[in-house]
């Protein structure tokens, strides 16, 4: 079922052993 | 018949498309472009334990590739992320703001693939726009079938022209081809009009 | 009219030439086949502290690209050396001594950015060859322009044919297409003749 997938909380990734990247000043240089 | 002139011309053109990405369309979730993954919801990255990294012959970690591979343009066979069982999520916030058109998803073709076949490629799929990231359900934009007989690279249009713009969207993958043990995602696009 | 085989012939050649680098040249300033950065003299990357690296949840350092990345060869968008304002400098180690003959600039094509322009793509610029990495003043190669209205690819030509090889040279931009902040360098080639 589609709800199984709302039980975790957004911040899972951060549980996860990856280099995690997120952009919190805007885009890149391009 | 066409001249040798008129070849080179569609030749050329071709080639360039193909260098813009193949599509010659931007891809808002490109990684490098400044897209990235929020979060993978309640889906699993499958752990196979079987990539061993050592230094001086002292193991020290098994490698996985990690949701990123999803957003960034490396089709090689194997720079997929793998998730367990055939049902995932991905939240992926886009480079802008963006007035979404159309969705690529892309897998390796089935004469690269060891095993003869893609039976870990997604195949229905759907794609949602959310106001945040914490937004359960977010707008269906569309659902959605990836071919594994089809093109290596399939692009679907949105079902429903969406009235607001999106800056965050989230990919349900709710079946593969018949991988038993997981499946792989190999890149995720996402085209619109910027705001 | 050419036949099937000769359209066939025009499109092998034309995918051999593209898989050569698109260009069947060799590039000096290649950083695997031996090309380093020297130096950036005092321009300075544009930091904008944007992309943020964390593990398990704990912000580790903000990325941003190198000038290496300038002699390498990804191209998709973001993959660019930004310095600040829209005077830059490189100098640039080539992996042999070389009897110069032209040098190209790369940069991703309007289609490709999400912006929809590239104000950010070098204007005028110049090139000169060094006889060692603190000469101020080398020889003046040429004075181009690249055109952001023209191909992904440019090349250029030396304006004055040095009597002698160089090993060393220096790229300098002095104006960008608009963008008030930086200045973006995908790629700069090198090509001559190996002494």
């Amino acid at each position: 079922p589609q709800s199984e997938g709302l039980c975790c909380s957004p911040a899972q990734l951060a549980r996860t052993p990856y280099l995690v990247l997120s952009y919190v000043n805007g885009p890149p240089p391009i | 018949g066409i001249t040798e002139a008129q070849a080179h011309v569609i030749v050329n053109n071709a080639l360039k498309l193909y260098s813009q990405d193949k599509t010659g369309m931007v891809d808002f979730a490109l990684e490098s472009g400044g897209g990235s993954i929020l979060s993978t919801r309640c889906s699993e990255t499958y752990e196979t334990k079987t990539a061993l990294i050592s230094l001086f012959g002292i193991p020290l970690w098994y490698f996985s590739q990690s949701p990123r591979v999803v957003i960034q343009p490396d089709m090689y066979p194997g720079n997929c992320w793998a998730f367990r069982g055939s049902q995932g999520y991905l939240v992926v916030r886009l480079s802008m703001e963006v007035r979404l058109t159309s969705f690529a998803l892309e897998h390796i073709p089935k004469t690269l693939s060891p095993t003869g076949n893609i039976t870990s490629a997604p195949r229905d799929f759907s794609v949602y726009g959310l106001e945040n990231e914490y937004q359960e359900e977010g707008q269906l934009l569309g659902q959605f079938v990836f071919d594994q007989d089809g093109e290596s690279l399939q692009t679907f249009p949105v079902q429903r022209r969406p009235e607001r713009a999106f800056q965050i969207v989230e990919l349900r993958i709710s079946s593969n081809w018949g991988h038993p043990e997981y499946t792989c995602l190999y890149r995720f696009r996402v085209h619109g009009e910027p705001v």
